[in-house]
């Protein structure tokens, strides 16, 4: 069935990432999804008693094997380099250190979510998040 | 309007300890 209200967003691509959403930081402040800066989300971190912010440095992207909407991204995560690989949505964003919001398909994405959005390449570093305790 | 916390945007990698 068609879904209501004229929404058209795919399964699993969170409604936070469509433009003009508003997003809380760790002070209490207030910014739309667009506008969010990479000092945003390291300030937010530094606030936060459970979240730190690791680099995750991009080492592949190749289309899924199960869907052409999916895209398998592996990144290489923080100090250790670990490994470790999502499948999201070719549409799904990532924020790059000092770039901004980027997908797989930025098209797609200024499409469906009217988020500024530009390509996800090997090589960018994207921001993620680890538990600050974790042992 | 819904407000969202600003680590809902942020992907969750969660590195696997090997040591």
């Amino acid at each position: 069935p068609p879904p209501p209200s004229g929404a058209a967003l795919p399964p699993s691509l969170p409604p936070y990432f469509v433009k003009g959403s508003i997003i809380q930081l760790a002070n209490g402040e207030l910014k739309r999804v667009e506008d969010l800066k990479t000092e945003d989300f390291i300030q937010s971190a530094e606030i936060s008693s459970d979240l730190k912010i690791d680099s995750s440095t991009v080492e592949r992207i190749e289309g899924s094997r199960t869907s052409p909407d999916f895209a398998v991204v592996q990144f290489s995560v923080g100090e250790h380099r670990s490994q470790v690989s999502v499948e999201v949505l070719v549409e799904y964003p990532f924020f790059v250190f000092g770039q901004g919001w980027s997908s797989c398909c930025p098209d797609r994405t200024t499409q469906l979510l009217e988020l500024p959005c530009t390509k996800l390449s090997v090589g960018d570093v994207c921001i993620s998040l680890t538990l600050k305790n974790l042992k | 309007v819904p407000v969202f916390p600003w680590h809902s945007l942020v992907p969750f990698l969660a590195p696997t300890q090997s040591d």
